[in-house]
């Protein structure tokens, strides 16, 4: 399985629609301070990361959407991914319109139910909790830790 | 359930042990408090970077303490390998030296999975096979701006923005 | 009491803005939740890149946090004057633009004061006047390797281990 | 009042006798991670930051001492400073006999007590407590810290 395309709408920094092409191999994103590297890696999250939203650095939903001037209700990510012959494109929107925000997610251009989203990405095994996404700041929480709570991540990926 | 947390514990050492040594041709070990009661022990990680003594990672320098936790975090992804990975600006403590050990190891495992890495040291993306530029536009708007595509014979395409 | 901790808010508050504004052309502030009662209020960081949005610094990346912090203690540095400094990879998170500017910052203030500074990066190290370089010898001693000194006359030496 | 040179013996990763001159303007260290470039400021802080052990990244005192087998009994560390036309030499020495550790000062060669040795020190003005020696991490747990632990750093400065 890999991830061929990012497709970000309105997504943090991402304003408009951008379109990232993903290659297999070793791929390295380089950039000034500031210029949106770390928010790829929050795109892929948003999308594959259901389960947690800590990991996105962000306070409220609203955040995801592209901050401009007037404020924008909407925004997406659509991952492209193919695994073998099989092509999908996962995505999942934020649709903030006031008083109420909502989270929803598309397989195939279709609208999917969450239980639906959570089990294909489970068939990807991509085991955010043994860090196969390793986050700006990881490795300096976990010098950080102590003995107890080195064990307790251990215990949580048994 | 014990049986279970010794053998991923002892999985995971075995793995940390064998790419510490990989990286920086030291020697590095997991220890835990009491095997005999392993869901209420610690966990400690001692490293002996080439020519010094076994210390808890503690008492290493800010550069060492950041190969021996990325090693064992490569070791954790071992444990339960994955087909893409992330890796955002994990050689911001190394020096030259060990910034190209990591750029060398992410290459070798970027043939049996996908890696994505964020780096902002020439140490680690001269071993990349695709590079991703990224700016802002001076009003706080990403742009793509750059990227070689290693082509399948091995020579670099340098095009701008989208590849055809 | 209040008025001690007010003035030396203010103080720091005005270095902390200038400092900011010299180091990436953008704008800063500290924030405390109440000006009446400031010994049990909170203190915020508040910065705006070049192009961007006023926003607390934690929806920052991680290098324009770490420009804005140090931008903070150079602003405590400044309220009590030291003949001093010594600051010990403070430019670790930042790209090459950024930690040029931080180079040529602690260049100008080394005329008022010794600054010692431990760098990994080229981008800083070029504005030293003079640089010492340290290495271990194998055993986990360390040797003083190199040092460039700059003489009077703004020539470098180059000498090995002492200066005669 | 400038710092002109450290000598160090058997200070940490500095065994046998170490001394590195230091001049007026901008000096920058370099090197490997784990040369002891860290190394150099914690011997400045060993003498200079009489009031805070926790400065310097040890548990117990016995660890300023260089390891080698046979363990040593003995690390100083020599600041040599001038102050317009005057010169001193500020020394500490950690002395582990076995029972117990003794931590002494020297000035100018001669035993110093505490006292004097705090008001010198006071004199110089390096305000430990403002940031004029910024640690690695320090950046670190500043952006980590709470709005409440904010104010309370200002606090312990006014
Ligand atoms: N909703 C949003 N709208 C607009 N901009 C946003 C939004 N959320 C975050 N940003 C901006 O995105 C920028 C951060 O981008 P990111 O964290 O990806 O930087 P980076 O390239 O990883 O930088 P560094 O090298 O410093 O880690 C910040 O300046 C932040 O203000
Ligand atoms: N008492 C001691 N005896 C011998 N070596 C010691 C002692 N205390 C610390 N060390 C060694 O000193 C080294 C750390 O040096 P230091 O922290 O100065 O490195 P550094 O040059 O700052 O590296 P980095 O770039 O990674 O921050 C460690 O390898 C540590 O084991
Ligand atoms: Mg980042
Ligand atoms: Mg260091």
């Amino acid at each position: 399985m890999i991830i061929e395309s990012i497709e970000m709408e309105n997504f943090k920094s991402y304003g408009k629609k951008v379109t990232v092409r993903l290659k297999d191999g070793f791929t390295v994103i380089i950039g000034p301070n500031g210029s949106g590297k770390s928010n790829l890696g929050d795109a892929m999250l948003f999308v594959l990361g259901a389960k947690s939203n800590k990991a996105i650095r962000v306070d409220r939903a609203a955040d995801f959407i592209h901050k401009s001037d007037p404020p924008l209700k909407r925004c997406s990510v659509t991952l492209t991914i193919s695994e073998g012959d099989k092509k999908y494109t996962l995505s999942r929107e934020i649709v903030n319109n006031g008083n109420e925000i909502k989270s929803n997610y598309y397989l195939n251009g279709k609208r999917a139910r969450y239980l639906d989203v959570l089990k294909l990405i489970d068939s990807f095994h991509i085991y955010l909790d043994s860090y196969s996404f390793v986050l700006q700041g990881d490795i300096n929480n976990i010098i950080k830790m102590s003995g107890a709570e080195r064990r307790k991540l251990i215990e949580s990926m048994a | 359930e014990k049986k279970t947390f010794l053998d991923l514990f002892d999985g995971i050492n075995k793995n940390f042990k064998e790419i510490y040594y990989r990286l920086t041709g030291g020697e590095a070990t997991l220890e835990i408090t009491s095997r005999d009661d392993p869901l209420n022990s610690e966990i400690y990680i001692k490293a002996m970077p080439k020519g010094k003594y076994m210390i808890k990672i503690d008492a290493l320098s800010g550069g060492e303490k950041s190969v021996a936790v990325l090693a064992l975090i490569l070791a954790f992804q071992n444990e339960k390998p994955s087909p893409v990975y992330y890796l955002d600006e994990v050689d911001m403590f190394l020096d030259g030296y060990n910034a190209e050990q990591v750029g060398k190891l992410f290459r070798e495992n970027s043939k049996k999975a996908q890696v994505i890495m964020v780096s902002l040291k020439k140490a680690v993306s001269k071993f990349a096979t695709n590079i991703i530029g990224v700016t802002t536009d001076g009003h706080g708007n990403t742009k793509i701006v750059e990227k070689y595509m290693e082509e399948d014979d091995g020579e670099k395409r340098d095009s701008q923005g989208d590849n055809k």
